[in-house]
């Protein structure tokens, strides 16, 4: 299973709808300071279910949503896309690739699609725990925090550990 | 500490030591289970030894050094237990080329099974990846993406 | 809230603006006082705007951007009061070649007053430099300095 | 006023005697990882009298000594050494250059010098306030600080505007 598409639209800084397309090797993303590229793993994040406001550098739900800027006005709403391939099957569906939609409206409330239909977040946190992906993971290294692991308390590499069981 | 975690730490800790071998070019280094006995307080500690030098519990390491080892204990998480997909963001901002190139040497070995979504401003990492997006500001202070050959970024 | 400090902080004031301008190329920046009444629990809030992009106060900003505004304050503190010696260890290590450009121009404009140690990895910053020096560990695990003239390193 | 040289012997990882001359333009410092740059600058602040182990990565004042490494023995005294171009007569002193030593014993005994002469650490500390140069002064960036002045709370930032007054 890999990413195959990113869409965002209203997502922070991404006003505009913006898509990337990846490959299943590695992908690079560069630009200049404040042009928006962690704003793409806070996204990557987001809709996959983060539900710590704390992970996304937010303080209340609606920080995702774009607030503005001096010539363009703000937005009611983010929705983040994501298209997973699993040719390989590695998730246990019967489909050849899966969407997952996460929406937020300004009035604080979240949406999540899976395939178009409309779930709870529980659903898709079940999903991706089938595809090994857990909230919480060593997969995702925010900016400033390469040294997060060894940074950590005893107890909490533990339950790195038990995560990787 | 049941069975299962006892070999997932034994199999971490073993790839823990290769991959700091590998990131550092020799040494070791070492998990060490601390309060085993008393389920929750049970913890972890981490002992390394860059080459050539003495054993440290890690507080003496040097910035670079912290990052290396922490990405160390990451690769051996994921090669234990891989997830599909990984998103790093700008890990590789205070290590120099040398140890970026060991850095991505390792990363190329793991991206068989995973795949890897790199943020960074190093040139190096640049060059070694499959695809590269660069994401700009507009006037309007919105971000825009554009999918770039390496052949552009080279010159 | 005494006079010195008053007229201190709208000195502060108005060279972090003039800074922070400089190294966004645009944008303004400023200081507030908060609880100026309450002696010991007066403090200084900062409210930033990027060029093109909305007002904020610190949160929403990249990491980049939060280092320039660091920075910006800094040298803000450095003019009005200089301190003969300044020592920054990889402070330019999470800005992009163009922001580090302008930290560099400002860092020349007040090295007139004040001496600047700089440790770096960035090429760009080197080349800048007056003078070089190189730290290497030898096989015995010890630290070693060489003085190191420019022309040796661009090459 | 400027720094002309510094010697370092004992210090950290500097077991043999170490030194660096300097102009008073901009100095640059480069090296791979872990050769020892920062310690060169934990050492300028400890020679100034630095009193908190954190700020110069230490647990305890033992941690300045060269602890050995697999082919060198350990030492029993860290030694850094000053010199401080005072031609501009920055500093209200009748001499050209003022030389600062501050020495570690493993008995945690701390020593400091003034040209040569023993003096006691708040010495030290009142000829560089006269220097305009505070303990913790803004004019110090550590590596992974660099937006240190923007994480303080404000009023550790009022402090800094009383520094600068
Ligand atoms: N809800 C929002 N609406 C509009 N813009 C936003 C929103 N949230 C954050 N931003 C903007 O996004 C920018 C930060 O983007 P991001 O952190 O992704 O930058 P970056 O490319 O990672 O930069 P760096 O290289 O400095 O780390 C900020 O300038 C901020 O103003
Ligand atoms: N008392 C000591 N005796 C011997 N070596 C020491 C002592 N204290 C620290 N060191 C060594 O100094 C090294 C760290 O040096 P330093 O932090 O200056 O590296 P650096 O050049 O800044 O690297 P980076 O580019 O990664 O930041 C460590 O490897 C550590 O083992
Ligand atoms: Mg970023
Ligand atoms: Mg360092």
């Amino acid at each position: 299973m890999y990413l195959r598409k990113l869409s965002l639209h209203g997502f922070k800084a991404f006003a505009g709808t913006q898509e990337f397309d990846f490959t299943s090797g590695t992908t690079a993303i560069i630009g200049p300071n404040g042009s928006g590229k962690s704003n793409v793993a806070d996204a990557i994040r987001w809709v996959f279910g983060e539900q710590s406001n704390k992970n996304i550098r937010a303080k209340k739900t609606e920080d995702v949503i774009f607030f503005g800027s001096d010539t363009r006005r703000s937005m009611g709403l983010a929705e983040v896309t994501v298209v997973l391939d699993n040719e390989d099957k590695w998730l246990p569906l019967d489909f050849a690739e899966v969407s997952i939609t996460r929406r937020a409206h300004r009035s604080g409330d979240n949406e999540y699609l899976i395939n178009g239909k409309k779930v709870r977040h529980g659903d898709v946190l079940a999903l991706l725990n089938k595809a090994n992906m857990h909230q919480n993971s060593y997969a995702f290294v925010s900016q400033g925090l390469a040294d997060k692991i060894i940074e950590l308390k005893p107890f909490e590499r533990r339950t790195l550990i038990e995560e990787a069981a | 500490i049941t069975e299962k975690f006892s070999t997932t730490f034994d199999l971490v800790n073993d790839k823990f030591n290769y991959f700091f071998r590998e990131v550092f070019d020799g040494g070791s280094a070492e998990l060490k289970l601390i309060n085993a006995e008393q389920k929750s307080d049970a913890g972890i500690e981490i002992i390394v030894k860059p080459p050539g030098k003495r054993l440290s519990n890690l507080s003496a390491l040097s910035g670079g050094e912290r990052a290396m080892t922490s990405v160390a204990l990451m690769f051996a998480l994921m090669s234990v237990n891989p997830s599909p997909i990984c998103v790093l963001d700008e890990v590789d901002a205070a290590l120099d080329d040398a140890n970026i190139k060991r850095f991505l040497r390792i990363l190329n070995e793991l991206s068989q099974k995973s795949q890897f979504i790199v943020i960074t401003h190093n040139r190096i990492t640049v060059q070694d990846a499959e695809t590269v997006y660069g994401v700009s500001m507009e006037q309007d202070a919105t971000s825009t993406v554009l999918s770039l050959k390496i052949k552009d970024l080279v010159n």
